[in-house]
């Protein structure tokens, strides 16, 4: 009937309307605000499930590819958060449900050698956080250097980092750019790793609380060789190439669809799962010892 | 009495000798009950294998099978359980039979390729269903 052909033209245009033609439709074909805005926020996995998995993802394959450290990296990380069919090791320590790894989307370098101070390495960067949503609290925050070197592995390496970061301050007309700035140095040994990892949680933790979205920092690293506990001399400079370095969140997901360790803990606590004994033929099935799967049973 | 006896036996056909645990089997349950099957699927069957990295495979299982009358004490299920499958039985069968769904899940970690081309490990709850249930 001419009714239903205006509801089913109105369907079709809801499946394919842009917001804007949403609110010519019935109110009961609109989606309500939470689900559309809801919907915007799910992750890319929740999205296509959610689309019946028979929308083409090409379009949201990425754009870009990673590196091929950056995804070594998070392989590595991957297989000690979980085994291999993909269940979470239940850990302690490992309060995150989410690791974010960001490349830095521009750097310019500057690179200048001063062989007596060693080799400083600096470099601006320019991290874009938007994939990390308002439900995502940080927990943890590291710099993730790798190094390209012909160190021997085994020598130790005493780097000294110095950190800031430009915040354009857009509220005031001429927007300088305010900049925190930190110095710290660490000393690590070069084994079999090809990672330094520098904490800098504090750092960051307060540009994203605020919902800062781009994170512009300059890094100085200067590395030498060598240990200053043990007053070797720092011999020159390791001539390596350090590749710009990662931005790596640890963060807890709050959201409905993440894992909440705590949560199941709290969950096993309340309704214990019942010992699964095997229900002998003698116990009544009917009685309360017999609350179980009848597979028990059958079995 | 006696006569009466012999006269009925001689009416009533010779009925098969019957497997008696045969017999009883369609009371104690019903063929194909209720219960948890494996499903193993792969990201590279649907396709999104360049933006899944990990796991390769996927294993959520499902929940098959028919509902028993008497559910209450089986399945861990709620007495409403048995109140709607007397419902569908006695007042109204237009009432949908209890079904067979997942009552435990357990998570999942996926390692994925964002569309910026950042690289994301989440845990996700409820993705593998673990124990099943009649409701």
């Amino acid at each position: 009937s001419p009714h239903s052909r205006v509801v089913s033209d109105k369907i079709s245009g809801l499946l394919v309307a842009p917001e804007d033609n949403v609110s010519e439709l019935h109110p009961l074909l609109r989606l309500p605000k939470g689900a559309r805005r809801g919907y915007a926020l799910l992750p890319p996995l929740l999205k296509v499930l959610s689309d019946r998995g028979d929308q083409n993802w090409e379009s949201e394959a990425p754009r870009l590819q990673p590196e091929s450290r950056a995804l070594r990296y998070m392989k590595r990380l991957y297989k000690m958060s979980a085994t291999k069919e993909g269940i979470p090791k239940a850990n302690k320590s490992h309060l995150y449900n989410t690791v974010r790894l960001f490349t830095p989307c521009s750097e310019c370098k500057h690179r200048h050698r001063d062989l007596m101070k060693g080799d400083v390495h600096s470099v601006d960067l320019l991290f874009n956080l938007d994939r990390v949503t308002a439900l995502e609290h940080l927990l943890k925050s590291v710099l993730l250097y790798s190094f390209d070197t012909s160190v021997p592995i085994s020598s130790s390496i005493t780097c000294t980092c110095h950190l800031s970061v430009k915040e354009h301050d857009f509220s005031s007309q001429v927007c300088p750019s305010v900049s925190h700035s930190i110095a710290f140095s660490l000393h690590f040994e070069l084994r079999k790793r090809k990672w330094a990892e520098i904490d800098v949680t504090s750092f960051l933790r307060p540009l994203i609380a605020t919902n800062r979205r781009n994170i512009h920092m300059a890094v100085n690293v200067t590395c030498l060789m060598g240990d200053p506990q043990q007053n070797t001399k720092l011999e020159n400079a390791i001539n390596m190439a350090l590749v710009p370095p990662s931005l790596l969140l640890y963060l807890n997901d709050t959201s409905e669809q993440a894992y909440h360790r705590w949560n199941s803990l709290r969950h096993r606590r309340k309704n214990p799962v019942r010992p699964r004994q095997r229900n002998s033929p003698l116990v009544d099935p009917m009685s309360d010892k017999g609350k179980e799967n009848s597979q028990g049973k059958r079995a | 009495s006696r006569q009466r006896r012999a006269e009925n036996l001689k009416e009533a056909p010779a009925t098969p000798p019957y497997n008696l645990s045969e017999y009883f089997k369609q009371f104690l349950f019903p063929q194909n009950e209720c219960e948890l099957h494996n499903f193993r699927l792969s990201f590279s069957q649907l396709k999104w294998d360049k933006w899944i990295i990990a796991p390769h495979r996927y294993s959520p299982q499902y929940c098959k099978g028919d509902c028993p009358r008497v559910v209450g004490h089986r399945y861990g299920s709620p007495v409403h359980t048995m109140v709607q499958n007397i419902i569908y039985e006695k007042l109204d069968s237009s009432v949908p039979k209890p079904s067979c769904v997942p009552a435990e899940y357990s998570p999942l970690s996926v390692l994925t390729i964002e569309p910026d081309g950042s690289i994301v490990y989440k845990e996700y709850e409820d993705m593998i269903a673990t124990k099943c249930t009649c409701r």
